[in-house]
């Protein structure tokens, strides 16, 4: 079916189905980390990632019949926007910590042997506790996941050409979608209206935040680089470079 | 080809 067809109930259904597999670092973890080894398996595991999250996009319902071109700029703007909510959801139940894998878990504090990852650490920290206070449900978390895929170059690019035109309008038809699947999600938790209408907003604003906080961690990501701290390679580094 | 092109536009088993 497609997914103006589509209840808000098989939409989110269908991008429940979409969330990609719990991910190991599998590497021995030396403790103490150095800078180095601590850059290595965060980007280790960033490019894995990377690797699960194409394929989750491309079964968001009507997310392939968008232009290639749309589909390549949209995962460009939001990739690590995308891993910093994940990683955000796998921590909610766990305060100050990073639950970055099952096998990879760090505290505040060890964010102090890299340079400058501890302010990044905290913001991801106090944006986990907005969600722990929001009491952030799965069908939430999917929907806003998507939301930030569909909206990351909105106001980024403008349609030229007929076809681009199209895609355009496919995306928002799209957004639609994932608005009404999220305002369905709220309306099963029991709330009032108006209780109802704060939380979607509540919710939608912490993405502002989650967009904050992947710019900072992508001028830290590509400073690292530049000082040849760590070794970005294969997909990981594609993405890197187009948005830097 | 870059990566990210070539996983977008291979088909899923």
């Amino acid at each position: 079916a497609h997914h103006s067809a589509m209840s808000p109930e098989e939409f989110i259904s269908r991008i429940m189905e979409a969330e990609p597999p719990e991910i190991y670092l599998m590497e021995d973890m030396k403790k103490p980390f150095t800078e180095a080894s601590m850059m290595m398996s965060l980007t280790n595991l960033a490019d894995k990632e990377l690797v699960l999250m194409i394929s989750w996009a491309k079964k968001i319902p009507g997310f392939v019949e968008l232009s290639l071109a749309d589909q390549i700029h949209l995962l460009k703007c939001c990739w690590l926007e995308i891993l910093m909510l994940g990683l955000m959801w796998r921590s909610v139940d766990h305060p100050g910590k990073l639950i970055f894998s099952p096998d990879f878990k760090l505290n505040r504090e060890e964010g102090q042997c890299v340079e400058g990852i501890m302010e990044i650490f905290d913001m991801l920290l106090a944006a986990t506790s907005r969600f722990r206070e929001l009491k952030l449900q799965r069908e939430e978390y999917v929907c806003l996941k998507a939301m930030i895929l569909l909206n990351s170059n909105l106001c980024t690019s403008s349609p030229q050409t007929a076809e681009e035109l199209e895609s355009r309008n496919k995306l928002l038809r799209l957004l639609d979608s994932v608005i009404d699947a999220l305002v369905w999600a709220i309306s099963k938790l029991g709330l009032s209206t108006q209780q109802q209408t704060l939380r979607l907003g509540h919710l939608t604003m912490l993405l502002s935040h989650i967009r904050h906080v992947s710019n900072k961690g992508m001028d830290h990501l590509s400073s690292m680089k530049r000082k040849n701290v760590v070794l970005v390679y294969d997909l990981l580094l594609e993405m890197l470079d187009a948005s830097t | 080809h870059t990566k990210l092109l070539q996983l977008l536009t291979t088909k899923p088993e």
